[in-house]
């Protein structure tokens, strides 16, 4: 595993930390998408098959069951915590995620590395990861005011996406065989949808002034 | 091992 790999991951720990620490804190989830959180919790479940047939580390052992379990609390806290649950804005929240998880799932069934259940469900959650973060930007896109700890939570997203490319790269220039087209490209796919976040975020920190997204 | 290689990140 390499510094960048690492990196990644903590960042993306750290976003799920962050989120986690803004509901706890707060009692709300205003500004989260309730439907991003819905396809991460997704993503992991099929992604995640592997647990019961390969072994790869303790290290990715016991991540996959934290990213399992953290995405399961979020989405408990958001439809169950009777609190939690009445900061959340449905109006808001209206991205048509299931789109997203049907086509995900179609192009999992024509693209993907072998024709078995858990690769297919493997390149499924490869793209329908890629994806996941659309309703939670159209949600900050449409309520314009992005509070600190959410800003944060998308942010440490990106990043950890980011840190996967030069994860990637590096590998690509330090393995002879390293070759996973399906994870690459679905990655920086990924990584560019953050690209407009990213840029207001940094406008917001230069100037010293809150997050706000054009309408 | 291939396999195993091929999902080794998270």
């Amino acid at each position: 595993m390499n510094i960048f790999r690492l990196a990644g991951d903590m960042t993306h720990l750290l976003s799920i930390l962050v989120l986690l620490l803004k509901i706890y804190a707060t009692k709300s989830c205003s500004g989260v998408s309730r439907k991003t959180q819905e396809l991460y919790a997704i993503v992991f479940l099929a992604r995640y098959l592997d647990l019961f047939t390969d072994f790869i580390s303790v290290y990715n052992t016991f991540m996959k069951i934290v990213f399992i379990a953290s995405s399961l609390a979020i989405v408990w806290c958001i439809r169950v915590h009777p609190m939690v649950k009445r900061s959340y804005d449905k109006d808001l929240d209206t991205f048509r995620h299931y789109l997203l998880v049907a086509a995900s799932f179609l192009l999992a069934l024509f693209l993907h590395e072998k024709f078995t259940f858990l690769e297919i469900f493997w390149a499924f959650s490869i793209y329908l990861e890629a994806v996941a973060i659309l309703p939670q930007l159209v949600l900050l896109q449409r309520s314009g005011n992005v509070d600190n700890l959410t800003g944060q939570y998308v942010f440490f997203l990106g990043a950890y996406r980011g840190l996967y490319i030069l994860n990637w790269i590096y590998r690509y220039l330090t393995e002879p065989r390293f070759t996973r087209w399906i994870a690459c490209v679905s990655g920086v796919v990924q990584t560019a949808l953050y690209a407009d976040f990213f840029y207001y975020y940094f406008i917001s920190w230069k100037n010293n002034s809150k997050l706000k997204l054009p309408a | 091992l291939e396999k195993i290689l091929y999902h080794d990140e998270l």
